[in-house]
C-alpha cells in the first residue's frame, strides 16, 4: 500500500537513537 | 524501519562563480526511510546556518533539481519568499514542514506530481519552493497548493504563488508572473 505517514507520526522517530 | 513511498536524494549548492552552475551541485545522500531521513536530517546543518548563496535541494531519485530534467521542465513551483528576519525564526520550522510534507505524501494522489523541494539562502530574502512535474495539472497544483500553504500554517491572508519553470526561466531576472495562488 502507499506509504503516507502525517507530522506527528514522522515526528516521532526525530529523536530515536539512529539504528541504520 | 519505516519505508517512505519514494526514495530522495539531498543535495547542496554552494555558489561559486568561478565554476560552472552543475559543479557547484552535490548529491549529499540518499534515503528511503523514516529512520534514515532522520539520521541525515540530525547530521547537516540547519538551513539557517548555511552561507548566503548556498541551497539544500530534496528531490525523488531519478530527477535532477533543475528545470531541464525531463520531469521538472513543464512543471513549476510553489514559492514562500521570506523576509530577511524570517530566518532566524521560522526558516527552519517552515522548511522541516515541506520535508515532512513530502516524505509523508501529504499531497495524497497528488504526491505522484510532486518532484522536491528547494530552501535558497540569499540576503535579500531566503525562498522555499515545491517542485511540481505539470504545470498545466491545474487540480494537482492547486490541492497541493492549499495543502501546503495549511500545513505551513500561514495566514489566509498570506498569498503565496505558482510560477512555471518555463516562465522563471525567461525572466531570469524578474519574478515570473504566478500562474495560480492560494
Amino acid at each position: 500500500g502507499k506509504k503516507q505517514y502525517d507530522r506527528e507520526f514522522l515526528l516521532d522517530f526525530q529523536f530515536m537513537p539512529a539504528c541504520i | 524501519q519505516h519505508p517512505l513511498q519514494y526514495r530522495w536524494v539531498l543535495w547542496f549548492f554552494k555558489n561559486d562563480r568561478s565554476r560552472p552552475w552543475q559543479d557547484n551541485l552535490q548529491l549529499v545522500t540518499t534515503f528511503n526511510t523514516v529512520e534514515e531521513f532522520w539520521s541525515t536530517y540530525s547530521h547537516i546543518k540547519l538551513a539557517s546556518k548555511l552561507s548566503s548563496g548556498c541551497d539544500y535541494a530534496l528531490f525523488k531519485e531519478g530527477i535532477r533539481p533543475m528545470w531541464e530534467d525531463n520531469r521538472n521542465k513543464r512543471g513549476g513551483r510553489w514559492l514562500l519568499s521570506l523576509a530577511k528576519q524570517q530566518r532566524h525564526i521560522e526558516l527552519d520550522r517552515l522548511w522541516l514542514e515541506t520535508l515532512l510534507c513530502l516524505l509523508g505524501e501529504s499531497f495524497e494522489r497528488y504526491s505522484k506530481e510532486v518532484c522536491g523541494a528547494v530552501v535558497n539562502i540569499r540576503t535579500k530574502g531566503d525562498k522555499i519552493a515545491v517542485w511540481t512535474s505539470e504545470a498545466e495539472n491545474q487540480a494537482g497544483v492547486m490541492h497541493i497548493g492549499h495543502v501546503y500553504k495549511e500545513r505551513l500554517g500561514l495566514s489566509s491572508k498570506t498569498i503565496i504563488g505558482y510560477q512555471a519553470h518555463a516562465d522563471t526561466a525567461a525572466k531570469s531576472n524578474s519574478l515570473a508572473k504566478n500562474k495560480f495562488v492560494v
